[in-house]
């Protein structure tokens, strides 16, 4: 463990937690992305299989199990209990675009062509383009709200982090996970007009929109 | 790349 890497998951887990406030104590999931939503549980659940066979530490067995619990949290909380305040109008990504290809990369290119390793693989490729169906929705409804930037920030910085992780461990350990990297700086790229957005304006206090 | 070692990450 490094203090990237340290301060990644907790970037992630603040980003997790400050979506489910939002929606817990808003009542309204409006401006998420169900979608998004539903493929970051499909990411944890894929990746996480070996959580009762493959015990690393105290630290990733909770991290992985307070992940399970609050993205499959959040996709109940819009799919069932505030179901009448999901924007499925704006939330019009079509999820099977990046489900298939992703699936057919992951048995293309893998470290090792077993299911535990196939999935670990389908994970990482899936979490990369899992925000598309968010950012999508930002760009069709033309703004977020204020709370919601700083939800994507904080999920963007997350993987950024792990990239200077990456960097350190490769330099320190001289371990690196290609698959892992790639994947990693794909989604962080994705990221970069939002981080643009809101630094020169959320930071400033103004709505984030979008140009029309 | 070692990818069992990979997976010590979330």
């Amino acid at each position: 463990m490094n203090v990237f890497r340290l301060v990644g998951d907790l970037s992630h887990l603040l980003a997790i937690i400050i979506l489910l406030l939002k929606i817990w104590k808003t009542r309204s999931c409006a401006g998420v992305s169900g979608k998004s939503q539903i493929l970051f549980s499909l990411v944890f659940i894929t990746r996480y299989l070996d959580l009762f066979t493959n015990f690393i530490s105290v630290y990733n067995s909770v991290m992985k199990i307070i992940y399970l619990v609050t993205s499959l949290g959040t996709v109940y909380l819009m799919y069932f209990k505030f179901k009448a305040t999901y924007d499925s109008n704006h939330d019009t990504f079509r999820i099977e675009f990046l489900v298939v290809p992703v699936g057919g990369l992951s048995f293309l290119v893998n470290h090792d062509f077993t299911p535990l390793e196939i999935l670990w693989t389908f994970s990482i490729y899936l979490e990369s383009v899992a925000i598309l169906p968010q950012l999508f929705m930002i760009s069709k409804t033309g703004e977020a709200e204020t709370i919601t930037s700083h939800y994507l920030f904080a999920l963007g910085s997350y993987r950024a982090l792990y990239i200077v992780n990456w960097v350190y461990r490769y330099y320190t350990e001289g371990f690196f996970d290609l698959i892992a990297i790639v994947a990693g700086c794909v989604q962080t790229i994705l990221y970069c007009d939002f981080f643009y957005l809101y630094i020169t304006k959320v930071l400033k206090g103004k709505q984030l929109k979008l140009p029309a | 790349p070692a990818s069992g070692s990979g997976k010590d990450e979330l």
